[in-house]
């Protein structure tokens, strides 16, 4: 379970300090499948980033499964997120390097995972996300959807406990976000992995079983259904 | 009116070879608001590339106002982009160590408009898009869906002939999208602006006059509607 307490971000950087995120307390047990909504500009990638560990709060608490993060040191928590934190950047992050499969197989060869097993579930999973054609393709030769899809794949070939996806359908055509949503949903039910997902798509918003509405860096609404 | 003739573009990278656009001819004419939708991986950046002359074609001719791209050189290109077209990238490729404020003036600098005639402008644009705020800020610093309003922005104030727009709503709210068409439909009607989208959003597509489907390189249908 993951316990969130006033948690605050203030970015003061050349201009008025920005409080990104404003006062943030709630609890997301694992197995949830939880949408964060809310204008652009409210806080959801802020908040995403502390949540995974990519980013220090100002202030407030983050403890996952009775880690506090903060407690933490630097590589503590580098070997934290490894093991249990899957992340799906707004901006994919992909390694322009290494090919669609090796950017897949990135994280799992980090864990120690076998050549074979590597190979295996990178493979299925560009094939699930509908590019297997692309496995041996750059990033710079691949649309920005495709781009987006090796960027989902990556994070679900490790198989985490958590999923933090922030906007992972914003280039996706129905059907392919129709295909990575049954995905996510079958993983969260066989395997119990919680997804947290910042989102605009009412697509996604709907398979969401929670939704939580943030607005200036604060909780405006947070609904459960079922 | 933008002419299209037969437009191929096969990329011939490390792979097999991709037709990422199939033979594809159309006319479009001027102060039309149509949107280019298809699958992720269809064709339309490619598509979208080489009308605004930032890509070759492989085979077919493109005519912009009987000016056959493929006549120009590179620097007589360069200027005829400067003068008639405003694109907004899938990427926003926005120039990380220009605020928000230089990056939306940048174009009309290049176009010798004058320096209170671009204050007027991008203040205008960027208050329009609902980022006053952030004039002063450079893009490492604001939100994904900011990002792109910048990117918005700055096609937006060169006042050009032609918009090419790749997927400008893709990391936008409701609010804000609707209001960014809201810009894009007076500009159109006003200043009788061509607007070509590509988009995977149902909003948008909603509001287009005239919807080109792209599949596999290819049209697959295209209709108008009023
Ligand atoms: N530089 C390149 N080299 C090789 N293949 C490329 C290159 N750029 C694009 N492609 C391929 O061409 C096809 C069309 O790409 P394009 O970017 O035009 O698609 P798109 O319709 O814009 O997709 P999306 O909706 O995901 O943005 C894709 O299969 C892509 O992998
Ligand atoms: N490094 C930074 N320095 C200063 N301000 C920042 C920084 N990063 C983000 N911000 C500001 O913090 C606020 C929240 O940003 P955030 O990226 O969390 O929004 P978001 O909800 O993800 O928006 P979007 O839907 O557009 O992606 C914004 O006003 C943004 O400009
Ligand atoms: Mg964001
Ligand atoms: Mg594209």
């Amino acid at each position: 379970v993951i316990k969130i307490k006033d948690l605050t971000k203030v970015y003061n950087g050349s201009q008025v300090p920005v409080h990104a995120v404003n006062g943030i307390s709630l609890e997301i047990k694992q197995g949830e499948f939880a949408a964060v909504v809310g204008p652009s500009g409210s806080g959801k990638t802020t908040f995403l980033n502390m949540l995974g560990g990519l980013d220090d709060p100002t202030s407030g608490s983050i403890e996952i499964d009775n880690q506090l993060l903060s407690n933490l040191t630097s590589s503590q928590r580098i070997k934290f997120r490894l093991e249990n934190i899957g992340f799906i950047f707004q901006a994919y992050n992909l390694i322009p390097v290494l090919t669609a499969k090796e950017n897949v197989e990135f994280i799992m060869e980090l864990q120690k995972v076998s050549k074979a097993e590597r190979n295996k579930r990178s493979l299925e999973l560009l094939e699930a996300v509908g590019i297997p054609d692309k496995a041996n393709v750059r990033p710079n030769q691949l649309s920005g959807g495709q781009q987006q899809r090796v960027a989902v794949a990556r994070a679900l070939a490790s198989k985490p406990k958590f999923i933090l996806a922030d906007e992972p359908t914003a280039n996706l055509d129905s059907k392919s976000t129709e295909t990575l949503l049954d995905i996510m949903e079958r993983l969260n039910k066989e395997e119990n992995i919680t997804f947290i997902f910042s989102t605009h798509d009412a697509r996604v918003v709907n398979k969401a079983h929670r939704i939580i509405t943030i607005e200036d860096g604060l909780i405006k609404s947070d609904e459960s259904r079922i």
